[in-house]
C-alpha cells in the first residue's frame, strides 16, 4: 500500500510506537520481531531510513519516526 | 528525559535530515 515490504512496515510500526526520546534500539526491534532475523531488521531499517521515514536519534542502534509526534 | 543537550540537538538535525529526504522522495513519485 505505502510502497513498503511486510517487514519494512513491521518495523516502521514497531518504531512508531515507541514513546521514549531516544526512539527503540534494534535490540528491543530484535525482541519483538522474534520471527525476523538481525540482517533484515538491519536492511529494513536502512531503507526507512534512507527513505526518511526514521531517524537515528542517540547513535546508529537508536532509530525514531518522522511520523511521530 | 535523561537526554543531554548535545543529544538533543544531534536527534533534531537528524529528524530534520530525515524529513527533507521524505520530502524529496514523495516529489519523486509524484
Amino acid at each position: 500500500v505505502n510502497g513498503l515490504t511486510a517487514h519494512q512496515s513491521q518495523v516502521l510500526n514497531l518504531i512508531k510506537t515507541c514513546p521514549v526520546p531516544e526512539g527503540m534500539s534494534l535490540q528491543e526491534l530484535k525482541l519483538q520481531l522474534c520471527n525476523m532475523s538481525m540482517s533484515t531488521i538491519k536492511q529494513a531499517v536502512e531503507f526507512l531510513s534512507s527513505e526518511g521515514h526514521i531517524y537515528s536519534t542517540v547513535d546508529d542502534d537508536h532509530y525514531k519516526s518522522t511520523d511521530a509526534e | 528525559s535523561g537526554l543531554t543537550e548535545d543529544q538533543k540537538r544531534r536527534i533534531e538535525e537528524n529528524r530534520q535530515k530525515a524529513l527533507a529526504r521524505r520530502a524529496e522522495r514523495l516529489a519523486a513519485q509524484r
